[in-house]
């Protein structure tokens, strides 16, 4: 099992890859994905070495078949379904953002409890009621949740999806949900926290 | 200088640390902050040990002084004024948090390029023009931006405010900014890759 230290780091060698065979290059050296990304060489050798991938002298890696690697590593070689609850600010953001498909996140469905915003098209997804979180769900396929509703109602979303199978939660409320699956919690004041301590650093 | 995974680690730690303090609890033990944030007892223990802060048996670490050392380490201990660059989805998202402020990144202004958003209260934000950028960054006293404008627009905004004196970017756009302060990039795709190898992580 991969530490998720590690994960971060494929997840931006991925990125940097993408870009780069978008851009026309078919290769990319060891060194050349440290510089971009603020490790070192012999860290992206250790991590790519750990998947089999080894880079040629004078060559590097070939980034097609590097990527493809990639994203078997990081499970995201499919596409999944997503499930968006609240169509607030937050809710609204994540509607309007193209890359999340690109990278095999579909927004299929958003949910809201304010029932003057179901039935209303917003960035080409109509808000349906949460009434309907369990069919949605499971017509839908959805795999994952976005829980994007105020601190006070957070818990009970979660616990309402992970009783209707829902694979795994990306959380914005500040606290804790307290379910089954796996949850990633959201919070763009540690992403504040440690700007802080790199404009602290010295050099 | 500590390395970036500490600094995630420690600012987890701190956020645990605060919440149980304004639960009413005084001390913590290097077991109870392990099992809520995911990581052994025995990195807890490293961690607050290179800080100085030695948990007593049967006691564990007074809740106080440990949050007073992990704001001084995680360079915190004072408020900042923050700039938000872009009034759109991602920048409403950011103005109407409040808990930015109780992290001591003090959202002080909003600019916008779009002259029908300037002079708008948003939130408790009044709009104004990004023309002044310059004349905000100096006389606010402005240390971090936000960068939440569309991808064509953001390296030209990154650094004009880089000329201005900021000291650092929180970056929402999908692309490298290239200037000489500290930039944090911020790409929710990352979690939901992160979200997606937990959830097929066995256990
Ligand atoms: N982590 C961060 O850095 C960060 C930043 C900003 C906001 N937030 C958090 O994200 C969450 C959303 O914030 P926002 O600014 O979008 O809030 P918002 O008030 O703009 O939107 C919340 C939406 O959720 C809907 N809602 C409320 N209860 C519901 C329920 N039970 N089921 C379905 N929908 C429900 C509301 O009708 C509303 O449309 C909040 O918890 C907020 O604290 C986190
Ligand atoms: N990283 C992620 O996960 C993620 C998620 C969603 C959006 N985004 C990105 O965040 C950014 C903002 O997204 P959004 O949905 O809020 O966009 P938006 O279109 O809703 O808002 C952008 C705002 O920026 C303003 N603007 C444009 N050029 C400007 C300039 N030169 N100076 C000042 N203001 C300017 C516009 O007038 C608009 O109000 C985009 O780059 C988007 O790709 C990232």
């Amino acid at each position: 099992s991969i530490p998720r230290p590690t994960v971060r780091r494929l997840s931006l060698y991925l990125r940097e890859a993408e870009s780069l065979l978008q851009a026309g290059h078919r290769t990319v050296s060891s060194s050349g994905l440290a510089t971009s990304l603020a490790v070192t060489d012999a860290q992206v050798r250790r991590d790519l070495g750990h998947l089999g991938q080894k880079g040629r002298a004078g060559i590097g890696y070939r980034l097609a078949p590097l990527i493809t690697r990639l994203r078997r590593a990081l499970a995201v070689d499919r596409s999944r379904n997503v499930l968006i609850v609240g169509a607030g600010r937050i809710g609204r953001a994540l509607m309007a953002y193209p890359r999340f498909d690109q990278r095999g996140f579909r927004i299929v469905a958003v949910v809201d409890a304010d029932t003057s915003l179901v039935g209303r098209a917003i960035d080409g997804h109509v808000v349906q009621s949460v009434d309907q979180i369990e069919t949605i769900v499971v017509d839908g396929d959805i795999e994952i949740g976005i829980v994007a509703v105020p601190e006070a109602d957070a818990r009970a979303v979660a616990q309402r999806l992970a009783a209707c199978g829902i694979s795994g939660l990306l959380n914005f409320a500040p606290c804790r949900l307290n379910v089954d699956v796996p949850v990633i919690d959201v919070d763009l004041s540690s992403s504040l926290e440690e700007l802080a301590w790199a404009m602290a650093e010295p050099g």
